[in-house]
């Protein structure tokens, strides 16, 4: 039964669109991930995909795939990118403009940010329900743990470790240049 | 072609050959042979003396944790589970005012778990998680990570990633040839403008998050007490519940 199911089964789906954004910041861009709840095929597949665009100097938040590959074509713009590995090697710093990709392995933590045009790209991510666990921001890594666990491990003092776990704590993916600067300040 | 990795012809029972010292304890691997090659494991043994902590990290592959010794906390930060603990006080000016019901906001964070001897713990590949020794007895944790498993698509060697601190010099020392200089965690790889950009923070604590003078190791000691929210005893509680009357 199951090449019947094929058959009939929707294998396609516009990620493009902004209406179907999952994750939208004025001023900062837009998310939309396709996954095997939007487009049960992936779940054959085993793939999905994600379409992020970042608008003038956004940056997407620091974070890393949790149990996926992700393959990053980039489709206009460009934007600075850094990747690093387990031992805190920078693997990856450098630019990605249109029409290059770059493969960022499971794992490896990303720092995405646009450029003064503008950063578009899709990845994508090799599991049909690619997870994302965000370094700082709302539901964050930094977020979900209790400020004497930031003090201790890394030396801080509280207020230090509020400011780590709050500054961007109610922002979610995307971050927007606005925002940088009120935190700078 | 995993199959083929399988040809053991004599297995033999194994000790920890490799420890890696921290301030607040040690952590021992056991070689990686072709007993674990076949089985697609990796295990290790790790030792946490009171009033430590195991710095914050994940790792490429799902692991159950059996606790031989000791008791304390630990908690794993999964990405879109809410801050539900949390936690409000009063000022100083505010107890002593009339109106003094406004409570501030302290700290909230995700869900924190007790665990004791004999506990299994899960934890999932990729999910950040920390654990403090809240005992008076060091706690030995024997852990077995499942590097073959589909939620690895890395290679099949155990990898941690450090959310904080640096590997301690003792690693460093032993595995100089195959990893020279950098081991830090995670955030040390960004460049220090970028990450302060990031969290929101001024340059002096995106470097201090960095590590990069840290030579505690991954486990590090909390002189006065790790101080966290925690549901209260049930004695405790009781007394919480006990106290208003309708």
């Amino acid at each position: 039964g199951l090449e019947e199911a094929m058959c009939s089964m929707r294998n396609r789906e516009n990620i493009d669109s902004s209406r179907r954004a999952d994750v939208y910041i004025p001023r900062g861009g837009r998310i939309t991930n396709l996954n095997s709840q939007k487009l049960p095929m992936l779940s054959f597949i085993q793939l999905s995909a994600e379409r992020v665009v970042l608008y003038k100097n956004a940056m997407l938040a620091p974070h890393w795939n949790i149990n996926a590959h992700s393959v990053t074509y980039c489709t206009g713009g460009r934007g600075g990118v850094q990747v690093v590995d387990n031992n805190g090697k920078t693997v990856f710093d450098g630019e990605l403009r249109q029409g290059q990709l770059l493969v960022i392995p499971q794992n490896f933590a990303v720092i995405k940010q646009a450029g003064n045009e503008g950063f578009e790209f899709t990845s994508i991510k090799t599991i049909d329900n690619a997870m994302v666990n965000t370094i700082v921001g709302k539901a964050s890594a930094l977020r979900g743990m209790p400020e004497e666990v930031l003090m201790n491990s890394y030396r801080i003092n509280r207020n230090e470790a509020r400011r780590v776990k709050f500054n961007r704590g109610h922002e979610m993916a995307i971050f927007s240049p606005r925002s940088e600067g009120r935190a700078d300040a | 072609g995993e199959q083929s990795q399988c040809g053991v012809e004599k297995l033999n029972a194994l000790e920890p050959i490799r420890e890696v010292r921290s301030e607040a304890g040690v952590t021992e691997y056991y070689q990686n042979n072709a007993q674990f090659e076949c089985a697609g494991v990796a295990a290790f043994r790790r030792t946490i003396e009171p009033r430590g902590l195991l710095l914050p990290s994940f790792s490429n592959a799902p692991r159950l944790v059996y606790i031989i010794q000791g008791r304390g906390i630990y908690g794993t930060v999964i990405p879109g589970c809410p801050e539900t603990f949390q936690s409000f006080q009063q000022s100083e000016s505010e107890k002593q005012s009339e109106k003094g019901q406004r409570q501030r906001f302290r700290d909230e964070h995700q869900r924190i778990h007790h665990f004791k001897q004999g506990d299994v713990i899960a934890i999932a590949a990729g999910v950040a998680h920390w654990c403090y020794n809240d005992g008076d007895t060091p706690v030995i944790a024997f852990t077995v990570s499942d590097i073959s498993n589909s939620a690895n698509q890395l290679d099949e060697n155990h990898r941690q990633f450090l959310l904080a601190g640096r590997r301690s010099s003792s690693w460093r020392q032993s595995r100089k040839e195959q990893e020279p200089s950098s081991e830090g965690n995670i955030l040390s790889g960004f460049d220090t403008k970028l990450l302060a950009a990031a969290i929101g923070v001024d340059r002096e604590v995106a470097r201090k998050l960095q590590c990069k003078d840290d030579q505690r190791g991954e486990i590090v000691r909390v002189e006065k007490g790790l101080e966290v929210l925690r549901p209260s005893s049930e004695k405790q509680e009781r007394e919480e519940r006990g106290r208003g009357t309708n």
